[in-house]
C-alpha cells in the first residue's frame, strides 16, 4: 500500500517545494522507500535535492504522455531510500499537449499506478496554479498537505482551493482528503503571523498540523547546496520541525 | 503616449503584486493617471488596493474575449488618479477559451489599445507562470519590471524568463524591453541575500534597479487594510523605497 501525498497551493512562494522535499527526505531517513515527484516546470524540487537529470533518459513529460514507462524516469538522490522523478521544462506545454484528450486529468494517476507498491510514500510537488498539472495531482493522490504562509494574501486563496478540492471529491477522486494545513514561514514576533495562524485555526481546527514551520534562514540556504535541510543541517530548528511534521503525517496516514 | 509596464516572474511569491500595486499607486500619487491591471486569477492586486468588483459589470474576462469594451471594466480606487481593472476568477479558463484562436497572445493588447491615451501609465500584474496570461502581457507591454526575491530558487528561474523574453522580442513584440530587475525581500543581515544580490548584479549590471526593497512587515500588513503601503504608512522605509523605485522607473521610461 503506497501513501500518495500532494503538496499544493496555487498561491506562489508559500513553501510547497520546501515542504515536499523535507517531508520526502524525512520519510526516507526513517527507512521508508519514498518517491518525490516534481510536477512543477520550474524544477525547484529537482535542484533542491541535488538531482541532475540524466540526458537522453525518458522524463516525466514522456511518462505523462504515455510515451515511456514512469519507472524509466526515476533517479536516485543523495538521501538513502529517496528517489526523485525530476521535472522537465516541457511540462509547461502539457496543457496544450493534452487539450484534445478525453480524460486530461488521468496521466499522472496512470504513471503512478504503473509503479505498483515499490514505494511506501509518494510526495508530489505542485506548481503555483490550479491548472491541469495540479488537477492531475488532485486526481492521482489520496492525501493533500497544504502549506499556508502566515501572510494575508495566503489566506485569500484558501477558499478557492477548498472549493476546487470539494469539486474533485464529488467528481474524479472521491477518496481525496485534506491530510492537513501546515503553517509556514511563521515569524512569531509579528502580530500579522499570529493573526493569520489564529484565523486558520478558527476555520480549519484539527485539520491544521500541530507542527508550525518558523521562518528560518537555514531553509533558504539548503537549496543552494542541493540538499534538504534535514540532511544539510540536521540539528537546526527547521529540521526538527520537519521531523515533527513527518511524525504527524505518518500518524494521520495510518489513521485514515 | 501611454507607458505600459508588465510586472512578471514565473517564480511564486517574489513580490510581483506588491511591486505592481505600490508602483502604480506611487505613479498616481504624482498626479500621473495610472491603470493597474490584475491579470492574475488569484486577484491579489484587486484586494490589495481595496477594490471590490461591482457585480453585474463586465470584467477583464469578457474584455479579453472581446465580449465587452475594456473601458467598462475600470474601477476607481481609494488612491486619486489610480484606476484598477479587477481580476476575475474565470481568468483560469482563458487558456481553454482561447485555445482555438489564431492569435491567442493578442487579447490583452487589443483591450489596452481600446483605452487610447487616457492613462500615462498602465501597470499589469502577472500570475506565477509562463502560460497564456503572461504571454498576453509580453505581447501587450513595452517594458518589463522583474521582481527577484533574494533567494536561491529565484535565481534559478531567471534564465528561463530571459529566454522567454528573447523569443517574444524576436517574434510577436520586437519593442519589448526589460526596464529593470528589482531586488525584493532583501534581509541585509543574511549572507544568502548578499550573495544573491551580488550574483544578479554580476549577470545583469545596469539593468538592476539601484533601489532595493528590504524585507518589511509593513508591506505584508498593508494588504489586510486594502491599501498600498505608500498610503497605509507613507513614512515607512518600504514606502520610501517604492517611491525611489518610481523615480527610477519614470527616468528609464523617459530615456527609452
Ligand atoms: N520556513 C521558511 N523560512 C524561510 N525561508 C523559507 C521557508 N520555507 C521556504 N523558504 C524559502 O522561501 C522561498 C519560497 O519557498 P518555496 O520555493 O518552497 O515555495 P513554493 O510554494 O514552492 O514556491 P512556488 O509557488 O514558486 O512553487 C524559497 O526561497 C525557500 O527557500
Ligand atoms: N519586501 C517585503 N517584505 C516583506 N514581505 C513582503 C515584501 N514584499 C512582499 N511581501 C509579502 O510577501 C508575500 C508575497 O508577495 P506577493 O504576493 O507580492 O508576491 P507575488 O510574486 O505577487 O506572489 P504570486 O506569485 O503568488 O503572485 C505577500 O504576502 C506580501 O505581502
Ligand atoms: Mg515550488
Ligand atoms: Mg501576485
Amino acid at each position: 500500500m503506497t501513501h500518495r501525498l500532494g503538496v499544493i497551493n496555487q498561491k506562489g512562494g508559500v513553501g510547497k517545494t520546501t515542504t515536499a522535499i523535507n517531508l520526502a527526505a524525512s520519510l526516507a531517513l526513517r527507512g521508508l522507500p519514498t518517491l518525490l515527484v516534481d510536477l512543477d516546470p520550474q524544477g525547484n524540487a529537482t535542484s533542491g535535492t541535488g538531482v541532475v537529470r540524466e540526458e537522453g533518459r525518458a522524463t516525466i513529460f514522456e511518462a505523462l504522455l504515455g510515451q515511456a514507462p514512469a519507472a524509466d524516469t526515476l533517479h536516485d538522490s543523495s538521501v538513502p531510500h529517496l528517489s526523485v522523478m525530476p521535472s522537465d521544462i516541457r511540462l509547461i506545454a502539457v496543457e496544450r499537449e493534452l487539450m484534445a484528450e478525453e480524460r486530461r486529468e488521468e496521466p499522472l494517476c496512470r504513471a503512478l499506478d504503473s509503479l505498483g507498491d515499490r514505494f511506501a510514500y509518494i510526495v508530489v510537488d505542485a506548481p503555483p496554479s490550479l491548472g491541469l498539472l495540479t488537477l492531475n495531482i488532485l486526481r492521482a493522490v489520496r492525501h493533500l498537505v497544504i502549506p499556508v504562509q502566515s501572510e494575508y494574501y495566503a489566506l485569500e486563496g484558501l477558499s478557492l482551493l477548498m472549493e476546487t478540492v470539494e469539486s474533485v471529491r464529488s467528481g474524479i477522486n472521491p477518496d481525496l482528503e485534506i491530510l492537513g494545513l501546515l503553517m509556514t514561514m511563521v515569524d512569531g514576533r509579528t502580530n500579522l503571523a499570529r493573526q493569520v495562524v489564529e484565523e486558520v485555526l478558527r476555520h480549519f481546527g484539527d485539520k491544521v498540523f500541530r507542527t508550525v514551520i518558523a521562518r528560518s534562514v537555514r531553509l533558504s540556504e539548503a537549496p543552494s547546496h542541493g540538499q534538504p535541510v534535514v540532511t544539510y543541517d540536521a540539528r537546526c530548528p527547521a529540521s526538527q520541525a520537519y521531523g515533527d511534521l513527518t511524525s504527524e503525517v505518518i500518524a494521520r496516514c495510518n489513521m485514515s
